[in-house]
């Protein structure tokens, strides 16, 4: 899970890569 | 019923596709052709054009300092030898920061649209992120063809063309990347696929049951099994005379495994090369490991 954790969490919410 | 339920999955991933997509096939297509009416794409050609179309080239996503002041040399690569760092390679550079902007906004549109499969978001969340990680550079690619033409491409959304020529006078390894691209895009577009099979596709692409590392493969089949007969109704419906035109196009996901694997590599020959070249960290997390 922590190798791909922005995709991760790009799948559980619509959070924008640039705020990660 | 069976076929209405098809259709209405087809609807479906096309509201989808529309929702998540800001550049359309049909829209790429009219302004390639000069049907819209608005004012026509700024070209770049050399580096000249490329230094006036930079205030142009939108690159909304990655916070680096070179984005809001595109005069000034992009701060991660201030540490290269300023001798061998000359104009036109630092202006290579903040391209590729640019092109890197692009493709972390699209990852994240090919995520919303992943979630809009019916059935994507009860999949294993591992098994979500894997279909992900080998799907998204498939699909770039893919959603790259409606923008090319033999001569060139579109990019910033349609606001820029930049030649085919120019792409290949790049220093090396840029000036090899995006010539496979082409290629395949210009003999993909001679499927005359519309927005509606485009999103078909697409989540077929994304719902492959071979890709490495999946937990549960069965239900991703049955998924992608639906959105293959939804496929196939579609095509003969918008392409009643085109035969064979599913099966060609099912041929195309082995030729585009085959460029992603490229592109994976060159993007690593690239940062062993450019001493201080900024990777996503997205990007990172999508190629580490990859093929």
């Amino acid at each position: 899970k922590e190798k791909h954790k922005i995709l991760h969490q790009l799948l559980q919410n619509n959070t924008s890569p640039v705020d990660l | 019923p069976e076929a209405a339920d098809l259709r209405a999955l087809s609807r479906h991933l096309y509201e989808a596709y529309l929702k998540n997509f800001p550049l359309t096939k049909a829209k790429a297509r009219a302004i390639l052709s000069g049907k819209t009416g608005d004012k026509a794409p700024f070209v770049i050609h050399d580096m000249k054009s490329l230094m006036e179309g930079e205030q142009i080239i939108n690159c909304r996503q990655i916070p680096c300092q070179e984005h809001q002041q595109p005069q000034q040399p992009p701060a991660a690569f201030a540490a290269v030898g300023h001798a061998d760092c000359n104009m036109s390679g630092e202006l290579e550079l903040r391209f590729f920061n640019s092109c890197q902007s692009r493709s972390v906004e699209a990852v994240r549109e090919v995520t919303e649209f992943a979630k809009s499969i019916p059935g994507f978001v009860n999949l294993d969340l591992n098994d979500q992120v894997t279909l992900l990680k080998y799907g998204v550079i498939e699909i770039m690619i893919i959603m790259m063809a409606p923008l090319m033409n033999k001569d060139g491409t579109l990019i910033s959304y349609g606001q820029i063309f930049m030649t085919r020529e120019f792409l290949k006078s790049l220093r090396k390894p840029f000036g090899e990347m995006m010539e496979p691209k082409f290629e395949f895009s210009v003999k993909f577009n001679t499927l005359e696929l519309d927005d509606n099979d485009m999103a078909l596709f697409l989540a077929v692409i994304i719902l492959s049951g071979d890709r490495p590392g999946l937990l549960n493969v069965k239900p991703i089949e049955c998924l992608q099994e639906t959105v293959l007969h939804s496929l196939e109704l579609q095509l003969k419906i918008s392409h009643p005379d085109s035969l064979q035109l599913f099966a060609k196009l099912l041929q195309k996901m082995t030729d585009l495994r085959q460029i992603v694997t490229n592109h994976v590599h060159s993007i690593q020959l690239l940062k062993k090369r450019e001493v201080d070249m900024f990777l996503h960290p997205l990007l990172q997390e999508i190629m580490k490991d990859l093929y």
